[in-house]
């Protein structure tokens, strides 16, 4: 654990637990995106499956059973408790044009042919353009509220630390993971245009448009 | 068998 990782996992679970907290709080998931919450949720799904598998530490599983109960709650809450304020007018990117790509991605370039693994790649990947709808709404609509703004922040600044914790660990011990890597830079690169207008205007206080 | 790799990262 070195201090990128670490950030990096807090700004994930901020972004999740503001998500959570706005659709609580306003009683409404209007200008988010269902169809990355459910991307995100079986990301979390396919990639944790290790649970039953392995221990790692005390915090690693704790941070996995966060993100999957969170993940699921929030699909509870847009589908269910407040289904009536979900925006599915906006939200109309087909997520087949990304899961089918992932899935045969998966298949052929990955650590080993194993069914866990083959499901640890396919999140990996698949997390890696599971905000895709998210943005698509946004430019869609035209516009996003600060707080959906501060949630992509968080939620792109994670996988960016990320990296830096990856160099990090290149050049601390050795380690290098060439499809986690790929995949971080093509996420981070996805919110590059999103962070510079979140500089730019919304630390300005002035709306995402 | 060889050593399984195992993720430590989220």
């Amino acid at each position: 654990m070195n201090i990128f990782r670490l950030i990096g996992d807090l700004s994930h679970l901020f972004a999740i637990l503001i998500l959570l907290l706005k659709i609580w709080k306003t009683r409404s998931c209007a200008g988010i995106s269902g169809r990355s919450q459910i991307l995100f949720a079986l990301v979390f799904a396919t990639r944790y499956l290790d649970l039953f598998t392995h221990f790692i530490s005390l915090y690693n599983t704790l941070m996995k059973i966060f993100y999957l109960c969170s993940s699921f709650g929030t699909i509870y809450l847009m589908y269910v408790k407040f289904k009536a304020t979900y925006d599915r007018n906006h939200d109309t990117f087909r997520v087949e044009f990304l899961l089918i790509p992932v899935a045969i991605l998966s298949l052929i370039f990955n650590h080993e042919f194993d069914v866990l693994e083959i499901l640890w790649t396919f999140s990996i990947y698949l997390e890696s353009v599971a905000i895709l709808p998210q943005l698509f709404m946004v430019s869609k609509t035209g516009e996003a509220e600060s707080i959906t703004s501060h949630y992509l922040f968080a939620l792109g600044a994670y996988r960016g630390l990320y990296i830096l914790n990856w160099i990090y660990r290149y050049y601390t011990e050795g380690f290098f993971d060439l499809i986690a890597v790929i995949a971080g830079i093509v996420q981070t690169v996805l919110y590059c245009d999103f962070f510079y207008l979140y500089i730019t205007k919304v630390l300005k206080g002035k709306r995402l448009t | 068998d060889e050593a399984e790799e195992v993720k430590d990262e989220l």
